[in-house]
């Protein structure tokens, strides 16, 4: 099973 | 005062094709260095970003910085009253609350324009690192937007598996499984037929087959797609919008529960 990631999680807010 | 002038409305169209079915609205920042955009969907999957240098325009000036937020909707319904190949012409006073489109025909008999108000979004933008990608693919556009569409009849998800001799695309469900595999190519006639593959790590990567095919949407703009690929990162899809920018997509991977 496999769920979906955020984008969030990988980028930083500037 | 901003003016920015493309002799031929196709591309501008094709552009807002590219990212209306993933945004609702986006903000669009201009300076003297050309046009971005950056916005994520609304589920925060994947995030957009489009560059559009000044240098492509047939005219671009920018006097001060500028940051329009649009409707993306109402955006396209304007879009919609311009002919292909009508000189497209958009513009902005400073701290303006509406923008204008102005259309003209060939043969400057017929001018219209449109003034479409602006929208405030509060929109968070997100600092991409600089990354070397344990994998580079390029390949037609035709055929990744042919090989998202059919996979995603087998499966709400696809695993890409990068590797040295190729790329595989696969999707299994309640169907069946179905895999696609795409060796690299040599002497192609055209470089646009080509599938360029640039490995320094294998990888395997699962993602949502209904982003890839948003993505896709961007097809007409470019002969060819280029993917990127690391474990554990977002992959990059990117569409080189010739002589003018380009559109990269961002989607985080489905990681295991």
């Amino acid at each position: 099973k496999t769920k979906q990631g955020n984008i969030m999680n990988f980028f930083k807010k500037k | 005062m901003f003016e920015a002038r493309l002799n031929n409305a196709t591309t501008l169209k094709k552009i807002l094709d590219a990212i209306k079915d993933l945004l609702n609205e986006g903000t669009f920042d201009c300076s003297d260095s050309g046009i971005q955009l950056q916005a994520m969907d609304n589920s925060h999957v994947s995030l957009v970003s489009l560059t559009l240098r000044s240098d492509g325009f047939d005219k671009f000036r920018c006097d001060r910085n500028l940051s329009m937020g649009m409707n993306l909707g109402s955006m396209a319904k304007i879009l919609k009253c311009a002919n292909n190949d009508d000189t497209v012409t958009i513009k902005a006073q400073d701290n303006a609350d509406t923008v204008t489109f102005m259309f003209e025909s060939q043969n400057q008999e017929k001018v219209s324009d449109y003034e479409m108000k602006l929208m405030n979004l509060d929109q968070e933008h997100l600092g991409i690192p600089e990354t070397d990608y344990s994998c580079v693919v390029r390949m037609p556009a035709m055929e990744f937007a042919r090989i998202c569409r059919d996979l995603a009849q087998f499966s709400e998800s696809v695993v890409i598996c990068c590797t040295k001799e190729g790329v595989k695309f696969s999707a299994s469900g309640d169907v069946g499984s179905a895999n696609v595999k795409l060796a690299q190519t040599f002497n192609v006639d055209k470089e646009e037929e080509a599938i360029v593959i640039e490995m320094q790590e294998p990888v395997v990567l699962t993602f949502a087959c209904r982003y890839l095919n948003a993505f896709t949407k961007a097809t007409p703009l470019s002969n060819q797609v280029q993917l990127s690929m690391s474990a554990d990162v977002p992959l990059v899809v990117e569409y080189r919008i010739a002589e003018l920018g380009h559109i990269r997509y961002y989607l985080a991977p489905k990681i295991e529960d």
